[in-house]
């Protein structure tokens, strides 16, 4: 899966997903990527989120959408991007990562997974990482 | 006013050592694509589908190119574009034979319906432009042997060892 949220000079946001699923997932199998507020979701008056990891977790703990509700809570980018994702592998099981961009421009970047690859660019200067607490 | 940012990811997972390089490779490509995008003025959704691109492209990455495959084999693809000032979305699940997913979501987008599926969702591309793009383009070594390495249960479950 891979995935991508900006926000521009007006504040207004996007979010985009993208991915193949599930190595050796059964036809006809739906994952979370397609589903707003689960794999992706967006909300100028919030925060721009992309999410990615074990569909069937991210699908069913709706990870996007909870972490919308956590920045509408007064939380920041970082801690309710780690929140939402923490509290579904608790819940559910399974690994998930997410970004996340507040409707401040604060970047949220956390992930229960192993690892999970990252960049973006603020002024002029290109920020990246894969391992935990880069 | 806010600065403009677009923040990228190339999926969660396991990573070998092997792929952290490249991976960290393409995020940072997507990155740079999406700034050059929203400096020469496109629009923040241009700039985020355009990023999306870099990477449905890059085979290193479960999506568009090189995405994970079927129990039997084949490229099933999902993708989703939502936008925040209307909170207007276009998504596609099980979508086959396009490069880029993420563009076909985009023409959703502009639908009176949300999401598209399988192979409506790959004929809506095809009536809209969208090229044709045949299976074994989409199919890569990594992702047969990723399959055959699920058959053999050589790894413990999908989910664990694909990226995403």
């Amino acid at each position: 899966t891979v995935g991508a949220i900006g926000i521009d000079s007006n504040g207004h946001m996007v979010s985009c997903t993208s991915t193949g699923g599930m190595n050796g997932k059964l036809t006809g199998r739906v994952g979370d990527t397609p589903i707003p507020g689960s794999g992706g979701y967006c909300d100028d008056n919030i925060g721009t989120v992309s999410a990615t990891g074990n569909g069937e977790s991210i699908l069913r703990y709706n990870v996007s959408q909870r972490i919308l509700a956590y920045l509408e809570a007064g939380t920041g980018a970082q801690e309710a991007t780690r929140l939402a994702v923490e509290g579904m592998t608790k819940r559910v099981g399974g690994e998930a990562g997410a970004i996340t961009i507040a409707k401040n421009g604060d970047v949220g970047i956390a992930f229960t997974s192993k690892r999970m690859s990252w960049a973006y660019v603020k002024g002029s200067k290109l920020y990246y990482g894969i391992n935990p607490n880069e | 006013m806010i600065e403009p940012i677009i923040v990228v990811h190339g999926g969660a997972g396991n990573y070998t050592y092997a792929d952290i390089s490249r991976c960290l490779r393409g995020v940072r490509a997507a990155a740079i694509k999406g700034h050059q995008v929203v400096q020469s003025g496109g629009s923040i959704l241009d700039a985020t589908v355009a990023a999306v691109e870099v990477m449905e492209a890059d085979p290193e990455f479960n999506a568009g190119k090189g995405s994970v495959l079927t129990v039997d084999g084949k490229v099933q693809m999902e993708a989703l574009v939502m936008e925040g000032e209307h909170m207007k979305v276009g998504s596609v699940t099980g979508i086959t034979n396009v490069a880029h997913p993420i563009s076909v979501a985009k023409l959703v987008m502009d639908l009176p319906h949300s999401i598209l599926g399988f192979e409506s969702a790959t004929a809506f591309a095809h009536q809209n432009g969208i090229p044709f793009v045949p299976d074994e383009e989409l199919i890569t070594p990594a992702s047969l042997q990723a399959l055959e390495n699920f058959k053999n249960k050589k790894i413990s479950s999908a989910a664990t060892e694909i990226p995403g």
